[in-house]
């Protein structure tokens, strides 16, 4: 554990938190992509299969357990809760153009053909774009709240930290994986152009809004 | 390398 791996899950665990809290407190979840939510519980579930196989810390543990629970606790808020204020008409986005590709992806480039195997590498790819869905309602009303952009700012940011994390890694272990690396990186550039808005408009206190 | 994947991270 280095302190740019501890960054990213606090980036993560900071993203999922903001998302929980700003669907509790304003009591809507307009604005957020519920096809973007499902895809995080599918990365997740299929991710953390290896729950009670492969213990690693008591840390990584609990921290499964959490992202799962606030997983499923989102959609739970935006599908049955708060149903009401999902914006479903702006969440478009068709779910089996990514996990399918997902899903083919993983049963040819993997590091081990076995079920637990599989599932972690298809959650690796899936992951890598489960993003898509949201961005695509923001660049579709144009526009997103700034709690919305703080969520999406540190979601991009727990991959970007995750990469310095396998470049350290490399450099202080000898440790890579190409898989985990690769799929990172597509990531971490989807969220470029974002990141860009962001820092330009939403830290100078200006609404993130599209150019028209 | 045939070593078992080892997946200590998140």
């Amino acid at each position: 554990m280095n302190i740019f791996r501890l960054g990213g899950d606090l980036a993560h665990l900071l993203a999922i938190i903001i998302l929980l809290l700003k669907i509790w407190t304003t009591r809507s979840c307009a604005g957020i992509s519920g096809k973007s939510q499902i895809l995080f519980a599918l990365t997740f579930t299929a991710r953390y299969l290896d729950l009670f196989t492969n213990f690693v810390s008591v840390y990584n543990s609990v921290m499964k357990v959490v992202y799962l629970a606030a997983a499923y606790a989102t959609l739970y808020l935006m599908y049955v809760k708060f149903k009401a204020t999902y914006d479903h008409n702006h969440d478009t986005f068709r779910l089996e153009f990514l996990i399918l590709p997902a899903a083919g992806l993983a049963l040819i480039i993997n590091h081990e053909f076995s079920i637990i195997e599989v599932m972690w590498t298809f959650s690796i790819y899936l992951e890598a774009v489960a993003i898509l869905p949201q961005l695509f309602m923001v660049s579709k009303t144009g526009e997103a709240e700034s709690i919305t952009s703080h969520y999406l700012f540190a979601l991009g940011s727990y991959r970007a930290l995750y990469i310095v994390n396998w470049v350290y890694r490399y450099y202080s272990e000898g440790f890579y994986d190409m898989i985990a690396t690769l799929a990172g990186v597509v990531q971490t550039v989807l969220y470029c152009d974002f990141f860009y808005l962001y820092i330009t408009k939403v830290l100078k206190g200006k609404k993130l809004q599209l150019p028209a | 390398d045939d070593a078992e994947p080892d997946h200590d991270e998140l």
